[in-house]
């Protein structure tokens, strides 16, 4: 047992600080057990250090910093035991163009092995992806939905109006 | 295996019988706040089965069914079928699609409802469903679902809360 | 003391059905006392109806219409009792474009009466201010400003290229 | 009554002297994640005093002192000053301006720090800033400041505490 999870452990923490270089451009992270000779007795620390920066712990970090470490430790789970499908709501929030750009670019890469399924209000995101389902509500309160399949790298004018502006 | 469809009637929002198809692939989902996005996940972590209804946002499995909206009248069931493309038999279902359908209709029991599960049209319960898609590595309190404002949850959670996703996967 | 709770309570009870109806493009929003008799010994709750919606309790709205009533709510208060300034940071973060724009412009409005210090990543926020400050970190850690004031309605092109893409 | 100037020094990533001018009217702050956008936030709370350190993201002040990035050397002090326009003597000094400056110096003392208050220079403490910015509505706990993240936090606190906003101002 104890065996098991030093070896997911060291998996995950490989992929974790490449994942992560790439996503912020330069910085680096790796997992830390508290307690090696005895994992289930403590728990699992993140430490990152975005380009420029001294270590930190991930508490003192920035809302969008935070997001990306989150994103990066998401996909470096997945490169070690994948799952069949990603439901991933409004994960860009606290993200700036640039960092928004990165992370679709990455899920784009991500979606040749599995399905992702992104709720995005940001246009960089929206670009990015192969189909968009446009989600509407009526004056009566009732939902509905629109389809674009294949749309390839979508040309500004495809992208559905109520997006970000 | 993917998720091919999303089969909704009368759940949150959804106050009609419609029907979501997925592509492999990278899609996003967009609209306007309020628009019904977030209910789209709410409803397949409904089929899911999540440990507490408070990850659906709603605090009875009733406040689930369509409410009428302004005007219209309330319905007195909901039901969502996700359809998964089963040809690699990840789900140890001989069948190349497999579709996991629940719904809760209202009753004058005590409890007000009833809850029913369905595997590709015959009755199953909520234990199946789990054995099921836990071949396929999916499931309700998995990390592979992020729900809305918590994509900073992974880094706040505390260290060994975030160990136990390792215990999972090991 | 009860009675000074009461006159506040609906004093700031009509400005926040106003706000709210104006953000919101036509819902409804009110304030209840849990125990009117004695409101000390309950608290404040808030219902509000977005347009085409059956009242609801303020958890099963969406997370960019829980946003709308809290700016609404602060708005109201400030109608009520202003304070000389006031400082937000991303609270159009969950907002679509159209909402953004709404509060960006409510916000322009209350600006002639007091200082408003936003933090936004949104273009469409950035295009209602006055003046925009441009925060930016070197490769060593230390941050710098870049100041523009008095842009007006700023050109596309003036916006700093750091923001929203 | 208006906020006209921050000045910082080597408080967070802000590891140099300057000086940031407000305008009268709508400002908006933009720029990168982590350029320090929120740190001036930070810098505002450290002057107004909120009632715990935790506000500020920092479990002990002296995380307040710039750390040196990744190749400088860490600062031994951080000053914070808030000027304030008080023409209208919102403020009861008889001062057009008024320069709360609040100072953390590392030490070797006890606590590991000393913090020092001055009001347009002379020594004063945390409950006269509090006094003085109380007539100008200004308080570290008001909800004139919404941290981020804070947004949904009046809609999702419970109503007593949303009860006790109310209670602040009548
Ligand atoms: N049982 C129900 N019947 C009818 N409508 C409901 C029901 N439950 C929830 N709703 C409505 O669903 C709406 C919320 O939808 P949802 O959270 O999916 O929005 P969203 O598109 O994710 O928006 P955002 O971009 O702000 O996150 C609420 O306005 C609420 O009124
Ligand atoms: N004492 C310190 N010395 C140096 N740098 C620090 C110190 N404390 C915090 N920081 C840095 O400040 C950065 C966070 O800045 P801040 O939270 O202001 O970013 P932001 O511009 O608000 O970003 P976002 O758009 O993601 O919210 C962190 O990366 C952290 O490394
Ligand atoms: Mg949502
Ligand atoms: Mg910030």
């Amino acid at each position: 047992k104890k065996g098991g999870l030093l070896k997911v452990c060291d998996g995950i923490n490989d992929n974790f600080g490449e994942v992560y270089e790439e996503l912020s451009n330069g910085g680096e992270a790796h997992l830390e057990l508290e307690n090696n000779e005895d994992p289930f007795e403590g728990g699992l620390i993140i430490k990152a250090r975005p380009p420029g920066k001294k270590v930190h712990l991930v508490d003192a970090l920035s809302g969008g910093e935070k997001s990306l470490v989150s994103m990066a430790f998401i996909f470096s789970i997945q490169m070690y035991d994948p799952s069949p499908f990603y439901l991933l709501d409004e994960i860009d929030q606290n993200l700036d163009g640039l960092n928004a750009e990165n992370v679709a670019e990455m899920i784009s890469r991500n979606a040749e092995t599995a399905q992702f399924i992104q709720i995005s209000l940001r246009k960089v995101t929206l670009k990015k992806s192969d189909h968009i389902i446009g989600v509407t509500i009526n004056d009566k309160g009732i939902s509905d939905v629109i389809m674009k399949v294949n749309i390839g790298q979508t040309k500004e004018t495809d992208i559905p109006e109520f997006s970000e502006v | 295996m993917h998720l091919e469809k999303v089969r909704m009637e009368n759940f949150k929002s959804f106050g009609k019988e419609m029907e979501i198809p997925f592509k492999e692939g990278y899609t996003n989902i967009t609209g306007p706040n309020g628009s019904g996005k977030s209910n789209i996940v709410d409803a397949i972590l409904f089929v899911l089965g999540p440990k507490s209804s408070k990850e659906i946002r709603a605090s009875r499995l009733t406040d689930l069914i369509y409410n009428g909206g302004k005007n219209g009248s309330p319905a007195d069931h909901c039901k969502i079928s996700l359809v998964f493309e089963n040809e690699d038999r990840t789900i140890p279902l001989d069948e190349d699609k497999v579709t996991f359908t629940r719904k809760v209709q209202l009753s004058d029991n005590q409890q007000g409802y009833n809850s029913y599960f369905f595997v590709n049209g015959r009755r199953s319960t909520l234990y199946e469903f789990q054995d099921l898609l836990a071949h396929g590595r999916i499931s309700p309190d998995g990390y592979n679902i992020v729900q809305q404002g918590d994509i900073s949850r992974i880094v706040e959670m505390g260290p060994t809360e975030r160990r136990r996703i390792l215990d999972e996967i090991s």
